[in-house]
């Protein structure tokens, strides 16, 4: 199911709040011109509306996520582009049509972990690498 | 092809497009292949119909929370430089996870598929027999660690006192009019009043389940006392498939992944 930015409240702590933290990582930041910048959003997938809950034992589902938002020039710190990125976004400035803006992807993911009965009724903890985004950025 | 798709509106006001019958066993199966699953496992019990827990998903249940919690403390770890939690020790009843959790892919539960007890025929020693079923062993994955775990309650007969010697071997080669092959896979020396799961290092074994594609594993068990006498190990107190259904022994096996392509391409 995805769901619509909803707005998180931050732990209160003197430290500079961790670039993941900055406004966007789940509120509507916008670029200049009203177009959302490249962040990451909300996405549950849920093995109860997969009608799984019959063998996967734990956990009913898991949060993966999104990246999704423009890549826009000027590209904000919190955008974690790659130098390559800017540049794009450089040209496609100059050249809009020859070249496109950067691709708004995750640039860290990290594993989730089912355990589930298999048909032989033997109980299996697998770990899934690279199936909950943890940052976007543009590429 | 005509087929009617109904759109409505989510909660969150996303449009939410209706999939087909076909459309939605796509779905599952990309996602089971994205699990690792050839198919959609159907346990031969449903949950309903399943007594109290057995002690593997007992125990496998604590390991994933174990695991799930690790994951978690390395995301606060890296967001908030916060150091990691230590692993506290589980409840009594359950057996504490195995020592090689986090770094692996895989852990399977193999539940003791059959049992044999030795009667004493001829002044042989006591045994007991467990047999599990491998075929699950995950392909393109090499064992880590394998454990098998054995509760033993207070015994029975008049040993009470004294120290037992127990030790746990692989049935390698079984034959029609001799004794079958032994290969001693781990002993351990404990006090006859000792209470709570064994656990008996079984690794060596899986050395020929992916080699000779052995996928049905033989344990004997015997017990002797401290002057050498064999003892029955039920009479010592370790339980089999007739004890309370969440103390019965089980395997555990630890895998990982061996390097290759993250996802086989299609």
């Amino acid at each position: 199911a995805a769901k619509g930015p909803r707005r998180r409240q931050h732990k209160k702590s003197n430290d500079l709040p961790h670039p993941n933290k900055l406004p966007g990582i789940f509120d509507d930041v916008h670029a200049a011109d009203g177009r959302q910048v490249c962040r990451r959003h909300e996405l549950y997938v849920s093995f109860q509306d997969l009608g799984w809950l019959d063998w996967v034992i734990a956990p009913q589902g898991y949060s993966a996520y999104y990246c999704e938002g423009e890549c826009a020039f000027p590209l904000d710190s919190c955008m974690n582009a790659t130098n390559h990125a800017i540049l794009q976004s450089l040209v496609h400035l100059m050249k809009p049509e020859a070249v496109p803006k950067a691709c708004c992807a995750p640039t860290k993911l990290s594993a989730t972990s089912v355990l589930y009965y298999d048909s032989n009724n033997n109980v299996i903890l697998k770990k899934h690498r690279n199936m909950v985004v943890k940052s976007c950025g543009c590429h | 092809s005509g087929s009617v798709v109904r759109r409505r509106l989510h909660a969150a006001g996303f449009l939410q497009r209706r999939l087909s019958g076909g459309e939605r066993r796509d779905v599952q199966r990309e996602i089971l292949a994205v699990l690792g699953l050839p198919g959609r496992p159907r346990p031969r019990n449903p949950p309903s119909a399943r007594g109290p827990a057995a002690a593997a998903p007992l125990f496998m249940l604590d390991l994933y929370h174990a695991v799930a919690g690790e994951e978690e403390a390395e995301e606060e770890e890296e967001e908030a430089a916060v150091s990691r939690p230590v692993l506290t020790g589980l409840s009594t009843q359950s057996p504490p996870p195995g020592s090689v959790v986090s770094r692996a892919d895989t852990v399977v539960s193999l539940v003791n598929v059959g049992e044999l007890r030795e009667h004493r025929r001829e002044r042989g020693p006591y045994w007991k027999e467990f047999r599990f079923d491998l075929t699950q062993v995950p392909a393109g994955e090499s064992v880590t660690a394998a454990e098998f775990r054995i509760y033993k309650a207070r015994g029975v007969s008049g040993h009470s006192n004294s120290s037992l010697h127990i030790s746990v071997y692989e049935i390698a080669a079984e034959h029609y009019n001799r004794e079958s092959d032994l290969f001693l896979l781990d002993v351990q020396d404990l006090h006859a009043g000792t209470e709570g799961w064994l656990v008996f290092d079984v690794t060596a074994a899986s050395n020929h389940w992916l080699v000779d594609q052995k996928y049905n594993l033989g344990l004997r068990l015997y017990v002797e006392t401290a002057d050498g006498h064999s003892v029955d190990p039920g009479s010592v107190g370790l339980l089999g498939r007739r004890g309370p259904r969440s103390k019965q022994p089980f395997m555990v096996t630890f895998f990982r992944a061996s390097p290759g392509p993250a996802r086989i391409p299609r």
